[in-house]
């Protein structure tokens, strides 16, 4: 039994569609770059977050091998608990054969239950995965499917139009220079941060400034007027307006959309890679940040 | 050998939760951190 701590902030919102088995059986997946492991639900689970989200069925699948494994992961809001399975994989035109893959047998709580995605691909380092499971990306470098050993991520704000691409990098998707960053850590796509400026200085100069350190509500007029928040990361600076890290919600308030974090911690995510087209340069250790 | 595969920008499950009224019971029944999931970011303990 393996355990990979994995917790998620409730912000989760972008996914894309695979498929697994033979014939195809189809399930949207976040795509995680902070877990290394693939799983979606399975028709052996009973939780009400497996019966309302589409399960996989060995038994429709001519190419489906069980293991014998099991795994757990273990979530801050709940869990998964299931099954290591092996079988074909096809994300986007690249089909990965052989894919070890978790199938939930159980997933206890109500986080998954409101998800509108069925399970998670991840995008970590191989050293996040359960063990003796090689992540998906990993095996389509492995099976030499992919031009380049690297994906690139755009975020669109709309619905859709947003992407990853396996193996390369689309110009189309960005203005200016690639900054490169190493991996300080190799699991997480870890990178270091100078500092920010603003969240580190605050705006009063006194005590924790309270635009970064919680979600607020901001005025929606204001918003044109607040200032960017500048990260800097190896002396580069990435600005983020106000506009972007703000965000109108139901009901037609505003808000900023920054959380709390343990410790000197920042997660780049949505908000960030929506300014910022995003390289994860796994031949090399580092990362890509260009102006999306 | 570049694959590309489309995203779709589906709702929040904040705003979800919020939506059906479940917001706040879920914050009192699950305490989270999303700094939690990283229990290797600073191995060294240099932040």
């Amino acid at each position: 039994v393996a355990t990979e701590p994995l917790l998620n902030a409730l912000d989760v919102e972008y996914y894309g569609t695979i498929s697994i088995g033979t014939p195809p059986q189809d399930f949207s997946v976040v795509f995680d770059t902070g877990s290394s492991d693939l799983w979606v639900p399975s028709v052996s689970c009973p939780s009400l977050a497996c019966q309302t989200h589409q399960m996989f069925d060995p038994s429709q699948s001519s190419t489906y091998k069980s293991t014998g494994l099991s795994l757990s992961i273990h979530y801050g809001t709940g869990e998964m608990e299931g099954t290591v399975g092996s079988d074909t994989v096809t994300v986007a035109s690249l089909v990965d054969t052989n894919q070890l893959f978790g199938l939930s047998t159980a997933e206890p709580g109500q986080f998954f239950v409101h998800v509108q995605f069925d399970g998670i691909l991840g995008l970590g380092y191989p050293n996040l995965a359960a063990d003796g499971i090689t992540p998906v990306f990993d095996n389509l470098v492995n099976q030499s499917l992919l031009q380049e050993n690297l994906f690139s991520v755009y975020l669109s704000r709309e619905a859709a139009g947003s992407m990853v691409i396996f193996g390369g990098i689309d110009e189309s998707y960005f203005t200016g220079p690639i900054n490169w960053i190493p991996v300080s850590y190799q699991g997480y796509w870890q990178i270091s941060m100078d500092r920010d400026y603003f969240c580190s200085t605050g705006v009063t100069g006194a005590g924790s400034p309270p635009l970064c350190s919680l979600q607020h509500s901001v005025n929606c007029s204001s918003i044109p007027a607040m200032p960017d928040v500048i990260f800097v990361i190896d002396g580069v600076q990435y600005p983020v307006s106000a506009l972007a890290y703000t965000e109108q919600v139901s009901g037609g308030s505003c808000m900023s959309s920054f959380q709390d974090t343990s410790g000197d911690l920042w997660i780049l995510g949505d908000v960030f890679i929506r300014v910022y087209y995003s390289i994860f340069d796994r031949a090399n250790n580092r990362v890509g940040l260009a102006k999306a | 050998g570049v694959t590309r595969l489309p995203l779709e920008r589906g709702k929040k499950l904040r705003e979800v939760l919020r939506e059906k009224d479940l917001l706040q019971q879920f914050f009192q029944q699950h305490h989270y951190d999303i700094g939690a999931k990283f229990p290797h970011a600073f191995p060294n303990g240099t932040g």
